[in-house]
């Protein structure tokens, strides 16, 4: 059985992609197979593993159909865990796909060989709501929101969540919220404490484990390294671990 | 004479809504004429002034030609800054503009009115380069991007000046570069100086000034004022009086 998750949220820089590396990361220790999807054209996710897809073999040309699963899937360098990279031709996706059949669920159908060989497919998505990003909510069976904790994170929450309403209603019905992660939480601050309370009261289902701020977690990725392998100490390594803990403990219950 | 200039950065979270508004007040306090344009559907500069635009009377409205320029401008509460408030029907226009005819030229013509009533135009740009993003490239005389000092913000630098090239032969000769500003700098990390070197080594306009990360500049929007009005002294707020001073120097030069 494996467990599609979109890792989505309109605004930038939240810590999408950090997210996806360091929880896939951390599943993987905890002996689960991961498959990281970059959905993301700026394809940060696969420069943090230091992953240069081969000419021909993305994500790009695994949903435009120009390329088979088996051929875009690489190791990452860390044990039960793989990547289908991205390029920037993603782009280009966007434009290509707009006016084609069933174009919200070209990496729904891509990904329908993946169930034998993962227990967990992460999405990392781009920063907006257009079709890269609705193909990946049709694609996942869960959705984690990423939530820096500063004031302007906190504004545009209420627009993303009526996204996911319209996403669940008209193309993927069995899509569910798993959680909102609070991410960059830098308790010398005011404002991290009040943006969390605020996001805690107005969603229930926010994880108890926070994602602290902390330079390690910016450095990782000049190293190709999910911050596990860069810094296994570090706040956020320790908080991931956490964040991964508390998903199957949920999973349990699920 | 009115230059236009569009704050854009396919990355995510790296400041272009805070250098557009704050930006805007440091020239505004200078006693130049701002017009702030939100181009964003999160509409996060509307809600850093605390302006929510009536019903029918956005940045939506008038590029899609159902309001005036006259009936879109709005005060921000600021002497000398005006603003265009945004909507999250604006996300709409990409898919709403996408077939139209001059669909890239939508802002450059309903902007062409404003000519002579200020001296800047700030176009603040949602994180990607969707024709929302290419439609204020078209409308701007000159760019400036927000490159926040950690790795994976230069990571994706050489993809979006490539964009920039793309525009500039396709739809709007005359774009100019204006210059990068680093963002969010931390001097007690070393990944912030090693990012800074490197932009600096790879592109020569980088401005001079930096804008430090400094807590007090992710409160202000909860307040709806610009830094300069929230608290003046500090380090942001005077970093952004020196990119004013400094773009206003180089202006004089050109
Ligand atoms: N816990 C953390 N502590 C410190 N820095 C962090 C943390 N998480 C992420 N970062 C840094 O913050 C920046 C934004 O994070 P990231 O790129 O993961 O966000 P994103 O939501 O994927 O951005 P985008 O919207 O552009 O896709 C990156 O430079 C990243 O290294
Ligand atoms: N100099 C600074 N010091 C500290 N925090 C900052 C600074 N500049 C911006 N921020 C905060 O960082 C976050 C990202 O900034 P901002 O929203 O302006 O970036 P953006 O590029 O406009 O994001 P998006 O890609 O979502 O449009 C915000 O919470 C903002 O308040
Ligand atoms: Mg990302
Ligand atoms: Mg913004």
């Amino acid at each position: 059985m494996t467990t599609a998750i979109a890792v989505a949220n309109q605004k930038g820089g939240v810590g999408k992609t950090t997210t996806t590396i360091n929880l896939g990361a951390a599943l993987a220790r905890l002996g689960h197979g991961v498959l990281i999807v970059d959905f993301d054209p700026q394809a940060n996710a696969s420069a943090s593993l230091n992953v240069r897809p081969e000419p021909g073999r993305s994500s790009y040309d695994l949903v435009l159909g120009h390329a088979t699963l088996l051929e875009v899937v690489v190791p990452s360098g860390q044990e039960m865990l793989s990547i289908i990279p991205a390029t920037s031709d993603l782009a280009g996706a966007e434009i290509e796909l707009a006016a084609a059949l069933g174009r919200e669920f070209r990496l729904k159908t891509a990904l329908e060989g993946v169930a034998m060989s993962y227990n967990f497919v992460l999405i990392d998505c781009p920063p907006s709501v257009g079709l890269l990003t609705v193909n990946a909510l049709t694609a996942a069976h869960e959705v984690i929101i990423p939530v820096q904790c500063e004031y302007l994170a906190l504004e545009g929450l209420g627009q993303f969540t009526n996204t996911l309403e319209l996403v669940r209603r008209n193309l993927n019905r069995g899509l569910r919220l798993r959680g909102l992660l609070l991410t960059m939480y830098d308790r010398r601050t005011t404002l991290s404490q009040q943006v969390a309370d605020e996001v805690r009261r107005h969603f229930p289902n926010t994880f108890r484990a926070v994602i602290p701020r902390s330079v390690r977690a910016a450095e990782a990725p000049s190293h190709g390294l999910p911050i596990q392998a860069y810094d296994p100490s570090s706040p956020a390594a320790i908080a991931y671990g956490e964040l991964a803990e508390e998903m199957l403990r949920k999973e349990g219950e699920a």
